[in-house]
């Protein structure tokens, strides 16, 4: 498996960013060189990592639509080892302008392929749908990352996302893997939350992630001070969480 | 103010779908005749009301597209007064294939026009994004209803959501209100939630509904029953926070 992680589910709200930022981080800080793609046109991730969205000249709608190179647009974040390519609100136009494009499937994919020999793990934190944004990361993905929220809605959109993945391997991407399931936001104090890890473990077995992330309000507060987790409460669960996640992530995928 | 409201936010998982299907519950046990339509392929509100996705052949994408009449895809609900127009996964297509309609903004606000005779309210559950599918749902409402949960992500989507809201009301639709800002998720526990809440009201002041919707674990049983909270646990924080809720709404707006 090479270095490429799409961090994806179209259901909203289910832990994209925050898993795509704290395990980024998380990764970085055990001393790999880590680049997070924003695909997000809310760039939650962006301002999530301290980056000023409005600022923002150039950014990786500029990448995709091939008015600006990588370096003019690759920012370094508060933790070593991780860069990131920003997002901006017009982003959204990409989603449109795409289909006008040859190929458009691969715009990212060719786009990112100076940055796969710099990076030994590159994380795209996707928007909450299968559009053009979505597909473009999964072509130019090694595997999909999906963040699970353990609640019913969550639940029910799973069977969309596997069988897009299934479908973008079956052309598109052949490579294509499912990297594995994270249930994120877990209050183990609720049945919902145990059935539904019940449920998901029995469905998927080994692709589930043993790492569970708990429901952490710290979570919640990092994104405020542009801070993954572990820099703003180390000690936190949800910090302690992210960098078991990550351990997990490398043992199962020897990045080179 | 007619009774059309758009249930949105291009933020993802903050509540638009748990604030429709219950607010449209509450008004419709108050006597009204309400309907819902739910605008998202991911299709929760058809679920959340107990309603089978996979089995159905006509659904409010054939109604977009012209295939078949409001009528035939009506449906009821466990709740007396309360109607649907349900989803399934196929109405994605139409975010694209809208694209070649003339005056595609108007397609809903076309096919609705029967319906605002026999409901006096009208909810659309719309999905997380500001694509053709919000702004059909937009262009047909008199108002549009802001779930907002209570943290920092949720907070920075709020400027674009309101721009968009005002580029609509210049342009397609003059009618077009800001219905209000529904705080929802609120954890009174956390300097987060409050920090937030006293932020809003202090930027917002009226246009933020009294009423706050707590997080409580019956909200996120109920959709796996098919049923609106109140039917499902009538004496929970949740379902009272709904009640409550369209008292209030009625209390604003006098259906006519
Ligand atoms: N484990 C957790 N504990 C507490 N809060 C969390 C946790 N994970 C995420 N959050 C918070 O829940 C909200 C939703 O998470 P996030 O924005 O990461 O989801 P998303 O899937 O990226 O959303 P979208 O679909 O809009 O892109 C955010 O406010 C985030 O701070
Ligand atoms: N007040 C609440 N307390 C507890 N859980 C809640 C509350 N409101 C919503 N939920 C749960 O949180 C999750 C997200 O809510 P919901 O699906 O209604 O958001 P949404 O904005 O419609 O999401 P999407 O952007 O995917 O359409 C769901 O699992 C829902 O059951
Ligand atoms: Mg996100
Ligand atoms: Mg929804």
């Amino acid at each position: 498996m090479g270095g490429i992680l799409a961090v994806a589910n179209q259901k909203g709200g289910v832990g994209k960013t925050t898993t795509a930022v704290n395990l980024a981080a998380a990764v970085a800080l055990a001393g790999h060189r880590v680049l997070l793609v924003d695909l997000d046109p809310q760039g939650n991730a962006t301002s999530g990592l301290g980056v000023a969205r409005h600022e923002l000249e150039r950014h990786v709608y500029h990448l995709l639509m091939g008015g600006a190179a990588l370096d003019d647009i690759l920012r370094p974040t508060a933790v070593e080892n991780l860069a990131i390519l920003p997002a901006a609100r017009d982003l959204t136009g990409a989603e449109i302008e795409l289909a006008e494009m040859a190929e458009w499937e691969y715009a990212l994919a060719d786009k990112l392929r100076p940055a796969a020999a710099r990076f030994e793990v590159i994380f795209i934190d996707c928007p909450p749908s299968l559009g053009r944004l979505t597909v473009n990361a999964m072509v130019a993905a090694d595997g999909v990352l999906v963040p699970l929220q353990t609640e019913y809605y969550a639940m029910e959109g799973l069977t969309e996302l596997l069988a897009t993945v299934d479908s973008i391997r079956a052309g598109l991407n052949p490579n294509l893997t499912l990297a594995g399931i994270v249930l994120t936001m877990y209050d183990g104090r609720t049945n919902l939350a145990r059935d539904v890890e019940q449920e998901i473990r029995r469905h998927f077995g080994e692709l589930v992630f043993k790492t569970v992330v708990p429901r952490s309000v710290r979570l919640a507060e990092a994104p405020s001070h542009g801070l993954p987790v572990m820099l703003y409460d180390g000690r936190s669960q949800g910090a302690e969480a992210y960098l078991e996640l990550s351990r997990e992530l490398l043992r199962r995928y020897r990045f080179s």
